[in-house]
């Protein structure tokens, strides 16, 4: 099964 | 101080309905350009950005940046006393404690007046890089969300892949799998019904319907959907607005095998 990525690993703190 | 005016509260009352079950508290940022929302959902999978122009209002005053922070179901509250067809006007002092809304019936001559109590809200913010998409197929709104409705009874996640033949989205699941396949479309007479694909490269990806599902509660902001997907990064759907204001959801993919 794929796993939940979280939108965090895509997009940085600015 | 912010002061903006909208011939219809239609627009405001969808927005917020839209998003008001992926997230709970958020800021409306106001400066000159407009009232502007970004929020991720609790369990940090889906991201909200919505944008609202100054242009989309009339007047639309915003001196300098306020921040009002907001609990949505709060707000949906005062909304609902709003009619679709009322005049909408937000106002803020500069360092607000609340929002004022005013709702006008000009026809009735009705005028109610709301106060929410705002919030402070600790929200950090995320770079949205601009990003090349492989694949970008606009759609009516209104057949995503048929899909997004029909394949949730199959299976709780969807691929979807688009090619040069078209866009497919499929589920598998235990009870069997199923698959809608769309092609390029383009009546002349019902441009609500084009469905548009550009094409740098294929692509596949893999996406909860749980959120997909949530994000179609924009529906009725919008006839048409954008769906914007590369490989390895989150899908963009978007809900375009006159003057170039947007309601848009990112959507992080599945992962792994």
């Amino acid at each position: 099964a794929k796993g939940q990525g979280s939108i965090m690993s895509f997009f940085s703190k600015k | 101080m912010l002061e903006a005016r909208l011939d219809t509260a239609n627009l405001f009352k969808s927005a917020v309905d839209a998003i008001k079950d992926l997230v709970q508290d958020c800021n409306f940022d106001c400066n000159d350009s407009g009232i502007a929302l970004q929020a991720m959902d609790n369990s940090h999978v889906a991201l909200v950005s919505m944008m609202l122009k100054a242009e989309a209002f009339s007047p639309f005053r915003c001196d300098r940046n306020i921040a009002l922070g907001v609990n949505l179901t709060s707000l949906t509250k005062v909304l609902r006393a709003a009619g679709r067809d009322d005049t909408l006007t937000l106002k803020a002092e500069d360092a607000p404690d609340v929002l004022n809304l005013v709702f006008e019936a000009t026809a009735q001559d009705r005028i109610s007046e709301y106060d929410l109590k705002l919030m402070d809200i600790d929200q950090e913010h995320l770079g949205i890089p601009d990003t090349e998409y492989a694949a970008t197929i606009s759609m009516p709104s209104a057949e995503f969300k048929r899909i997004t409705t029909d394949l949730m009874a199959m299976s709780e996640s969807v691929t979807i892949e688009a090619t040069k033949d078209g866009v497919k989205f499929s589920s598998t699941g235990d009870i069997g799998n199923g698959s809608i396949t769309l092609r390029q479309h383009t009546p002349v007479d019902k441009p609500n019904e084009t469905v548009e694909i550009e094409l740098s490269e294929p692509v596949a990806l893999t996406f909860s319907l749980k959120y997909l599902t949530n994000f179609c509660k924009a529906q009725p902001l919008s006839n048409q959907v954008k769906l914007c997907l590369s490989a390895e990064v989150p899908l963009m759907v978007e809900y375009g607005l006159e003057g170039g204001s947007y309601l848009r959801f990112y959507l992080a993919p599945k992962i792994g095998d």
